[in-house]
């Protein structure tokens, strides 16, 4: 554990509270996108059934834990108590061309051809693509609340701090490097950078969050 | 078998 990867794993926390936060306050889920919320809830699934037969820390259950349950959590509010305020109409993204690819490239890449081993490629890989729905719905609206830029920008915030704490690990654990996160986490940070754009030069100057028509 | 890659990381 390093500094980056705490900080990463406490932005990542922080976005999720961030979410639940908006959601109860405005007592409405419009502007999230459901499609990425379910995603997130099948990359935690797949990825820490390790929970069942591999411990790393407390820490590290306690922290699966809470995101495969608030993960469901969200979807619940979003599918039942908030359910009216959930618009499918304008989440239309096609997560098929998103699976399909993430399926294959599992199959691939990985480090063991095992049913564990592929479900943790998998879900590697559709991690870095999960919150395209979320962003392509963002730019078919072309705004978003404030509240909702504060939750993307923390998860873009771990996402990016992931990156140094794998450079610091590569250089004090003797050049261990794993490549398929690596890789998938560039792609991932990668995809935020538009959105970055838009949250510095507009949200925290205190503008709205609006896209250019 | 630890070897497989970084499963510390969440």
């Amino acid at each position: 554990m390093n500094l980056f990867r705490l900080l990463g794993d406490l932005s990542h926390l922080a976005s999720i509270f961030i979410l639940l936060h908006k959601i109860q306050t405005t007592r409405s889920c419009r502007g999230i996108s459901f499609k990425t919320q379910a995603l997130y809830v099948t990359v935690f699934v797949a990825r820490y059934l390790d929970l069942f037969y591999r411990y790393v820390s407390l820490y590290n259950s306690v922290m699966k834990l809470f995101f495969i349950a608030s993960s469901v959590y969200i979807l619940y509010l979003m599918k039942y108590k908030y359910r009216p305020t959930n618009d499918p109409s304008i989440d239309t993204f096609r997560i098929e061309y998103l699976l399909g690819p993430c399926v294959l490239l599992s199959l691939i890449f990985n480090y063991k051809f095992s049913v564990t081993e592929v479900l943790w490629s998998f879900s590697i890989f559709l991690e870095s693509v999960a919150i395209l729905p979320q962003l392509f719905m963002l730019q078919r609206t072309g705004e978003a609340e404030t509240i909702t830029t504060h939750y993307l920008a923390a998860l873009g915030v771990y996402r990016a701090l992931y990156i140094p704490n794998w450079i610091y690990r590569y250089i004090t654990e003797d050049g261990v490097v794993d490549p398929i996160a690596v890789t998938a986490g560039l792609v991932q940070t990668g995809l935020y950078i538009d959105f970055f754009y838009v949250y510095f030069t507009k949200v925290l100057q205190g503008q709205k969050f609006e896209l250019p028509a | 078998d630890e070897q497989l890659g970084r499963h510390d990381e969440l």
